[in-house]
C-alpha cells in the first residue's frame, strides 16, 4: 500500500482550529504542524487513524513526563523528611483547594501532613485554610491576619520537623507576576524555608486555571524567575476549558503537569494523565 | 510590534498599484495571528480580520505615507467601536432598594468586586447593603464579612444553629427584606463561583433571579482568559439575561482579547474594568484602553 505523504491544507486548517481554540497558542500550534508534516513527509501515514496517532505522539512529546525527585504518586516513598511543597500562582486560581485536596491524598496513603497559612494578606485566607485542615483532618499552622508570610512559612517547617511529619504543603497568597515587590515576597519565603530545612521547598507548585489564555505563558515565566517552579497543577478542568495552555509550557519551561483540579470537593484531583489529557483536546 | 510587522507584509506591495485580495493576505494573517495571541476567541478573530479586509479594499492603503501604521490605526477604531462606549451606569429601582446579582465562574473575582461596587457607591453617597449568598465555598461569608467591615458596609447572612443556611434563594429574599427595613437603597447579592456547565447551580442562580427580580445583573469575567470565554458568557447570557459584564485582574498583563470575544458575541456592555486586590480598585471600562491592549 502507498502510503500518503503529505496532509491535505484542509485537515492542516482544522487541525489549527482544534488547536487554537484549545489555548494551546497560536506559535506552538504552527510548531507541532511544522512537526506533524515533516513527520508525515518522512515515515508517511496510510490510514487516518495513523495520522491521528502521529499527531497525539507530536503533542504528547511536548508534555514533559514526571520527575523522580518529585513523586507523583501519593503512596510513593518521599525523598525527603520533612518533603516540602510550596504552592504558587496568580489569584484565584485554586491553590488553596488543591492544598486541601493534596492533603486528604497524602493522608489516605498513610503519610502525616501539615498545612502552612502563608496567605496572611487576602480576607478570611486562613479561615477558609482551616477548614481544609478540619475536611482533611490534618493539623495547621497559622498565624495573625497580616503577619509576615515567610515566618509563617519558616514556623510551619520548624513544627512539622518537630513532630516529624512527613509532607508540608504551604499555601501562600494570590499574586500577579507583573508586581515586582509581591514577587520578590514569594523569592524571600523561599529563601527563608530552606533556612529551617536546606533544600526547602523540595517542590513548587504553579497552579494554573484551565481557562487561562497565552497569559498562561507569562505566569509561567515569571513565578518561575522568582521561585523555580517545579510542578504544575491544572485546575477547573471540569469547565469546557480544554488547559492546551500547558503543552507550551511544559515545552519551553521544562516542567511537568502533576495534578488536575476536576471539581471543588476534596476529591476531586486526578494525577496527570498525558494520553488522556491529549485524548481530551480531540474530544 | 504590529504595526512593524506590517509595514513588512505591505512593502512589497508599493509600485503595485493596488491592493488586491492576494496581495493583502499576509497582512490579513498578522492581524489575526495578533488577535489569537490576545486571546480574542478563534471565530471572532476570523469575522473581525474579514472585516478589516473589506475595509483595506476599499481604501487607498498603499499610497498613505506609512501603509502599517495606517493599517494599525484601522484595525484599533475598529477595536474601540466593537468594544462599546464606556459606560457604567446601573439601573437604580424606584422602589428601593435597588437590587445587583453578581455571578460568574469560580475564583472570577466576585466577592472583591461586590465590596468594591459597595465602596464605589458609599462613596457617591448612596447606601448600599451587601448579601452573603455563597454557602458553598469555605469561609465565604467570612471574606464577604471583613470586606463589608472594611468600609462600614452592614452584610446579610443568614445562619441557623452556627451553620449558614444552604438555601442561597432564601438568603437573597430575606436580604432585600432587611435591605428595605434597614432603608438601604442599594442590595448587591455575592454568589457563589459556579460552572457554565453545571445545571444544577446555573438553575440555582436562574432561581435567585426569579426570587429577587435583579434591576441589574453583572456578569463578573477573570480579563485572562482564552478561548472558553465566550462558551461561559452566552451560556450565562441565555440563563441570566445579564445586564453588563465586569472585566478583573486588569492591574496584570494579560492582553485581554476575552474582553473583545464577549461583547462580540453576546453583545451586553463592559461596565467596570477591576484593576487591584484593594476595594478601591475599580474604574470604568475605556474601550480605548483595552483596544490599545489587544493590539499589544
Ligand atoms: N470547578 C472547579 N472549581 C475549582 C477547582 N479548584 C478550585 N476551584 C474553585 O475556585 C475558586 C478559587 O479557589 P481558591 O482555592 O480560593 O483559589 P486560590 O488560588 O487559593 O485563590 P487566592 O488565594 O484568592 O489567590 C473556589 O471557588 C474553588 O472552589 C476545580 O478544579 N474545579
Ligand atoms: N490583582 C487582582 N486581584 C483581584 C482582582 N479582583 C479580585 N482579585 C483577587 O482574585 C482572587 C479571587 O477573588 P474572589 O473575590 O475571591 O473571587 P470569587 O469570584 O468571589 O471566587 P469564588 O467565590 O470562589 O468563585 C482574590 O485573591 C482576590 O483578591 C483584581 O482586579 N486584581
Ligand atoms: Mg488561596
Ligand atoms: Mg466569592
Amino acid at each position: 500500500v502507498r502510503g500518503k505523504d503529505s496532509v491535505d491544507e484542509e485537515m492542516l486548517d482544522d487541525l489549527e482550529e482544534l488547536l487554537v481554540t484549545s489555548d494551546v497558542g497560536v506559535k506552538t500550534t504552527v510548531d507541532i504542524i511544522r512537526q506533524v508534516e515533516d513527520r508525515v513527509s518522512r515515515d508517511k501515514f496510510v490510514s487516518i487513524d495513523d495520522l491521528n496517532t502521529l499527531i497525539k505522539d507530536e503533542i504528547t512529546s511536548l508534555l514533559l513526563s514526571d520527575n523522580p525527585t518529585q513523586p507523583i504518586d501519593f503512596d510513593a516513598p518521599l525523598p525527603n523528611s520533612p518533603h516540602v511543597i510550596m504552592v504558587v500562582g496568580v489569584n484565584g486560581v485554586g491553590k488553596t483547594t488543591t492544598i486541601g485536596k493534596l492533603a486528604s491524598r497524602y493522608k489516605a496513603a498513610g503519610k502525616s501532613v501539615m498545612l502552612g497559612a502563608a496567605d496572611t494578606f487576602r480576607a478570611a485566607a486562613t479561615e477558609q485554610l482551616d477548614i481544609w485542615a478540619e475536611r482533611a483532618d490534618v493539623p495547621i499552622t497559622k498565624q495573625g491576619h497580616g503577619a509576615d508570610p515567610a515566618a509563617v512559612a519558616y514556623d510551619t517547617i520548624a513544627a512539622a520537623k518537630s513532630r516529624n511529619i512527613d509532607v508540608v504543603l504551604i499555601d501562600t497568597a494570590g499574586r500577579l507576576h507583573t508586581k515586582g515587590g509581591l514577587m520578590d515576597e514569594l523569592t524571600k519565603i523561599k529563601r527563608v524555608m530552606d533556612k529551617q530545612v536546606v533544600g526547602a521547598p523540595h517542590e513548587v507548585l504553579l497552579v494554573l486555571d484551565a481557562s487561562t489564555g497565552q497569559n498562561a505563558i507569562r505566569q509561567a515565566q515569571e513565578f518561575t524567575n522568582a521561585v523555580d517552579v517545579t510542578g504544575l497543577v491544572l485546575t477547573k478542568l471540569d469547565g469546557t476549558a480544554k488547559g492546551g495552555i500547558v503543552i507550551g509550557i511544559s515545552n519551553e519551561f521544562r516542567i511537568p503537569v502533576k495534578y488536575i483540579g476536576v471539581g471543588e470537593g476534596i476529591e476531586d484531583l486526578q494525577l496527570f494523565d498525558r494520553p488522556r489529557f491529549v485524548g481530551a483536546l480531540f474530544g | 510590534s504590529l504595526s512593524e510587522k506590517l509595514e513588512g507584509a505591505l512593502q512589497s506591495l508599493s509600485g503595485q498599484g493596488r491592493i488586491t485580495e492576494l496581495n493583502i493576505a499576509e497582512s490579513m494573517r498578522e492581524i489575526r495571528r495578533a488577535l489569537l495571541d490576545a486571546d480574542v476567541n478563534y471565530q471572532v478573530a476570523k469575522d473581525f480580520t474579514d472585516r478589516i479586509k473589506e475595509q483595506v479594499l476599499g481604501q487607498d492603503v498603499i499610497n498613505a505615507v506609512s501603509p502599517g501604521q495606517l493599517l494599525v490605526k484601522i484595525v484599533y477604531d475598529e477595536l474601540v467601536h466593537f468594544l462599546g462606549e464606556t459606560q457604567q451606569d446601573i439601573t437604580f429601582s424606584q422602589n428601593p432598594p435597588t437590587v445587583i446579582l453578581i455571578a460568574g465562574l469560580q475564583g472570577s473575582g466576585k466577592t472583591t468586586f461586590a465590596g468594591k461596587l459597595a465602596n464605589h457607591f458609599k462613596g457617591k453617597g448612596r447606601s448600599p447593603m451587601l448579601a452573603a449568598a455563597d454557602v458553598y465555598r469555605p469561609a465565604a461569608v467570612d471574606q464577604l464579612k471583613t470586606l463589608a467591615d472594611s468600609i462600614e458596609v452592614p452584610v446579610y447572612s443568614l445562619e441557623e444553629n452556627g451553620q449558614i443556611v444552604q438555601d442561597p434563594v432564601r438568603i437573597a429574599r430575606e436580604a432585600v427584606k432587611a435591605a428595605r427595613e434597614q432603608a438601604r437603597d442599594i442590595l448587591i447579592i455575592d454568589t457563589a463561583g459556579r460552572l457554565h456547565v453545571d445545571d444544577k447551580m446555573m438553575t440555582e442562580v436562574a432561581d435567585i433571579k426569579s426570587a429577587v427580580s435583579p434591576d441589574e445583573i453583572l456578569f463578573v469575567v477573570d480579563a485572562m482568559t482564552g478561548q472558553d470565554a465566550v462558551n461561559t458568557a452566552v451560556e450565562f447570557n441565555q440563563r441570566l439575561n445579564f445586564d453588563g459584564v465586569v472585566l478583573t485582574k486588569l492591574d496584570g498583563d494579560t492582553r485581554g482579547g476575552a474582553a473583545l470575544s464577549i461583547r462580540t458575541v453576546v453583545e451586553k456592555p463592559i461596565k467596570f474594568a477591576s484593576t487591584g486586590e484593594k476595594l478601591d480598585a475599580l474604574t470604568p471600562f475605556y474601550p480605548e484602553r483595552m483596544a490599545q491592549r489587544i493590539l499589544g
